[in-house]
């Protein structure tokens, strides 16, 4: 565990923290794509898989637990809480998102570390994770408007990212046989994906206005 | 036969 790792990790349960919050605080889920909340809960059932099977620390099943109990307590929230429900922009929401996960699983059983069930799930995980922020920014590009609990979720999200990145680089520079090509490649091209959307934030950040993509 | 994939990221 390096700095860089320690900051991902924490800037992701505060994304989560920060999604929560805007759920339980307004009643509401606009501005959140249904679809990638779906595609994270997949993500992390898939990718813990070995929850049961390898113990690594307290610290790493304790967060499996909270990654994977969130993403489905949000998930269940934009179904079924009869408020939360009401607010879901359904009609904004419509990236066909079975589409990633049958091409991320197809990715999976082409290039995987090894023929097991776990390890296909696990870089199936990965690609689907890669990918699965695209509806949340199609969604956002076509309200245009972002709020600013649904913006820092994302710029946290994003964060996130970016320090795995540096942890990758730490970790390839102090450890003697780092290599992860999975893991880094589809991280890149994951953290890509927003650079858009930070380009924007941070224009709004500096102007200090409200958060406005373009059509 | 000692696993060798250990994925100690989240």
């Amino acid at each position: 565990m390096n700095i860089f790792r320690l900051a991902g990790d924490m800037t992701h349960l505060l994304s989560i923290l920060v999604l929560l919050l805007k759920i339980y605080a307004t009643k509401s889920c606009s501005g959140i794509s249904r679809k990638t909340q779906e595609l994270y809960a997949i993500v992390f059932v898939a990718r813990y898989l070995d929850l049961f099977t390898d113990f690594i620390s307290v610290y790493n099943t304790f967060m499996k637990v909270v990654f994977i109990a969130s993403s489905l307590a949000i998930v269940w929230c934009m179904r079924f809480h009869p408020m939360v429900r009401r607010s879901y922009d359904r009609e904004l929401d419509t990236f066909r998102h079975y589409f990633l996960v049958g091409a991320s699983f197809a990715l999976a059983l082409i290039l995987h570390e090894k023929f097991t069930v776990q390890e296909i799930f696990w870089a199936f995980s990965i690609y689907l994770e890669a990918v699965a922020i695209l509806p949340q920014l199609v969604l956002l590009q076509r309200s245009g408007n972002v709020d600013n609990l649904t913006g820092q979720y994302i710029f946290f999200l994003g964060a996130y990212r970016a320090f795995y990145i540096l942890n990758w680089i730490y970790r390839y520079l102090t450890e003697p046989h780092f290599t992860r090509w999975i893991a880094c490649v589809s991280g890149v091209v994951q953290t890509a994906l927003y650079a858009d959307f930070f380009y924007y934030y941070f224009i709004s950040w500096k102007n200090n206005s409200k958060l406005k993509l373009p059509a | 036969l000692e696993k060798v994939l250990i994925h100690d990221e989240l």
